[in-house]
């Protein structure tokens, strides 16, 4: 199973 | 207050269809640099990122950092009133609550005035650093715009494999499979047609093409969709806005669980 991510993930609060 | 006249106001039409249906609401930031555009879609897995510099207007004025929140599908709505060829010219008083939209047509026979009632929105904006990009795919727009509406035909995501000489999108569904691949073209005599790799390292990533799909809708502002791809990174996938900026989106890769 593939799994999406969350852009939140990468890139910080900003 | 904020002013900006924008000659080629269908640019401004084609950026809201672009981007209407990958986000509500949004805020629209304005300085003294230009018009600018930051938003997440609400399932927080993709990104919009709008630029249109302040000399790519015709006219541009904004005497202090506003922002201006807006529905998108309202903005769709008034703008869908504007002809294809009316300038389209911006004004908000500062700490008003509308902003005007005036389109002129070419011989300013016809002017029409529409406000829009702003909105107060929070948004979370993402500090996205300055990557460097292992793999950077330019190609036609269009053809990019078919391979992600053909291959959604057959899968849901879409694996972008980028080597030296070639990028393969690859995708798999209960019916069978699809793979297309294209060469490095740099046709000197039809640059709107050419495909150009830049790689410092083979890359491979797998995406949801609903989104990419959404993405393609940028597709009438720019020849050229650019692909920046790197491992464990969202991909980046920019329309360069001649002499006016730029509409990016990001969007996070699927992973094996």
């Amino acid at each position: 199973m593939l799994q999406q991510l969350g852009l939140p993930v990468f890139y910080s609060p900003g | 207050m904020f002013e900006a006249r924008l000659a080629q106001g269908a640019l401004l039409k084609k950026v809201v269809e672009a981007i209407k249906d990958l986000i509500e609401d949004a805020n629209f930031d304005c300085n003294s640099s230009g018009f600018s555009l930051q938003a997440m879609d609400s399932s927080h897995v993709s990104l919009v990122a709008l630029s249109l510099r302040a000399d790519g207007f015709e006219h541009y004025r904004c005497d202090r950092n506003v922002s201006m929140g807006m529905k998108l599908a309202s903005l769709s709505k008034i703008l869908k009133c504007a002809n294809g060829d009316d300038a389209i010219t911006m004004k908000s008083e500062d700490n008003g609550d509308t902003i005007t939209f005036m389109f002129e047509s070419p011989e300013q026979e016809r002017l029409s005035e529409f406000d829009l009632k702003l909105m107060d929105i929070d948004s979370e904006h993402l500090g996205i650093p300055d990557n460097e990009y292992d793999a950077t795919v330019k190609l036609p727009a269009a053809e990019f715009q078919r391979i992600v509406k053909d291959l959604s035909t057959i899968g849901d995501t879409v694996e972008i494999s980028v080597t030296k000489d070639a990028v393969k999108f690859g995708t798999t569904g209960d019916i069978g499979n699809a793979n297309i691949m294209c060469r490095q073209n740099k046709a000197a005599d039809k640059p709107d047609e050419s495909t150009e790799i830049d790689i410092n390292e083979a890359v491979s990533l797998t995406f949801a093409l609903r989104y990419l799909n959404s993405f393609a809708k940028a597709t009438p502002l720019s020849t050229h969709a650019v692909l920046k791809l790197s491992k464990e990174l969202p991909i980046l996938v920019e329309y360069h806005i001649p002499e006016v900026g730029r509409l990016a989106f990001y969007l996070a890769p699927k992973i094996e669980d």
